[in-house]
């Protein structure tokens, strides 16, 4: 379902180029749970972005289920990410003037649901991080870790065939990280892919295989 | 140093009231390192936001120094923050327009103190935390671990007598997680007092004491 060859991905700082990823090469084949760590600055996100289409590689090839990503137009991007890709940002990015609720049924407009089917799935989505009694609130009325689950369920809301969990449980603390694993091994179960990047080793031995990333590669030591 | 007696906070939320917490009293002395843990949303940033003077609690007493801060005025509560606490969001709270550097800078320019005395203070700073090869990118420009490590250091560069550290490692790996701990260590070991929250039960061993949160409450079980 994914294969880069090769990616890059540079940034020029006045004088400086700054190296996020220098040569990134890996596959992932459909219903596998993989999971990315390395040490902070790595380049872990740079990664998970590009493999998100969020953001496009200085260099390097990405094909995402078959097709080269890079020779999509834009609304053949934006309707990838909007059917079959879920998101959950490492920074939540919740809309803050909009509830909870809101937050998770963004995506399902976008979709074109009706919305009797869009309360239905908003619904299951924050019982499924028991973030239901808080449903009304805004980001600024919820705690960090309440953030990141409104950010799952948003990303679950959808029932995407590949997730993308950029550290899904950094402000959870470990009974609720835990649920949050079973969940996402629950839509693993169901035939989905999932990518997640995570700094616990505890979370990183629930996927079936580990790539690592330093200083922009791939270690295969 | 510390003294709580009986600390509430609420939340009025159209009919539903919030009770982020209801009667929280501990005390802390001067020079320990205490570790906060608890269930997200159980109410520890609540207690931070109290402590750092960020915010004012519902009903109840709070203690610094043996002064009652409801009694103090907003000069005196914005001096006292300014010169006693560092604080380390959870959220990092940097500003987005401003480079490392000078996110790390600024609690010193209120400060008063002279462009040579900041400089030297805000290179020592990044350079404990490993960012001085990153001082010119502004938080868009760095990785989530990155954002933190420069939000530690600018609460470190005052030197304060009080940290509090709102899960400071959250999105470190545990590398960089373990180093940045042996800092605070450094920092106790001189004398100044720690709070710190945490959901890694690896990191709250390394206080020398754990209090636990529960539904806006202190959990003596
Ligand atoms: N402005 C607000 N309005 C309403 N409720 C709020 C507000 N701020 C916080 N809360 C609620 O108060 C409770 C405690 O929040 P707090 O941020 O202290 O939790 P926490 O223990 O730090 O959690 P986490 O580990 O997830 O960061 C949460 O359930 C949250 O929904
Ligand atoms: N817009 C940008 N401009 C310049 N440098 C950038 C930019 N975005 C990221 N970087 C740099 O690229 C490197 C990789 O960033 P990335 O966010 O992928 O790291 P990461 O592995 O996710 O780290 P973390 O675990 O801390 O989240 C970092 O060193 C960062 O400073
Ligand atoms: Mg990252
Ligand atoms: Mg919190």
């Amino acid at each position: 379902i994914i294969s880069t060859e090769n990616l890059w991905k540079t940034y020029q700082m006045g004088e400086q180029e700054v190296r996020a990823l220098s040569g990134v090469s890996f596959e992932v084949a459909r219903n596998e749970f993989v999971a990315i760590m390395g040490p902070s600055g790595s380049g872990k996100s740079t990664i998970m972005n590009l493999l998100g289409c969020l953001d496009t590689p200085t260099k390097g090839k990405y094909y995402l289920n078959g097709q080269l990503v890079s020779s999509l137009s834009e609304n053949e991007l934006a309707y990838i990410r909007n059917q079959e890709i879920g998101f959950v940002f490492q920074v939540f990015n919740l809309l803050s003037r909009a509830t909870a609720f809101h937050n998770v049924e963004l995506p399902l407009i976008y979709k074109g649901e009706s919305k009797k089917q869009r309360e239905k799935k908003v619904y299951r989505a924050l019982e499924m991080v028991e973030m239901l009694n808080r449903k009304d609130h805004r980001p600024s009325e919820l705690s960090g870790g309440e953030r990141q689950r409104v950010a799952i369920a948003r990303a679950l809301a959808n029932d995407p065939s590949l997730l993308l969990a950029d550290e899904p449980t950094g402000n959870l603390d470990s009974k609720t990280g835990q649920e949050i694993l079973k969940l996402f091994q629950k839509i693993h179960d169901r035939g989905n892919t999932i990518m997640m990047v995570t700094h616990d080793q505890n979370i990183a031995d629930l996927a079936q295989r580990i790539i690592h990333v330093k200083d922009g590669k791939i270690d295969h030591t």
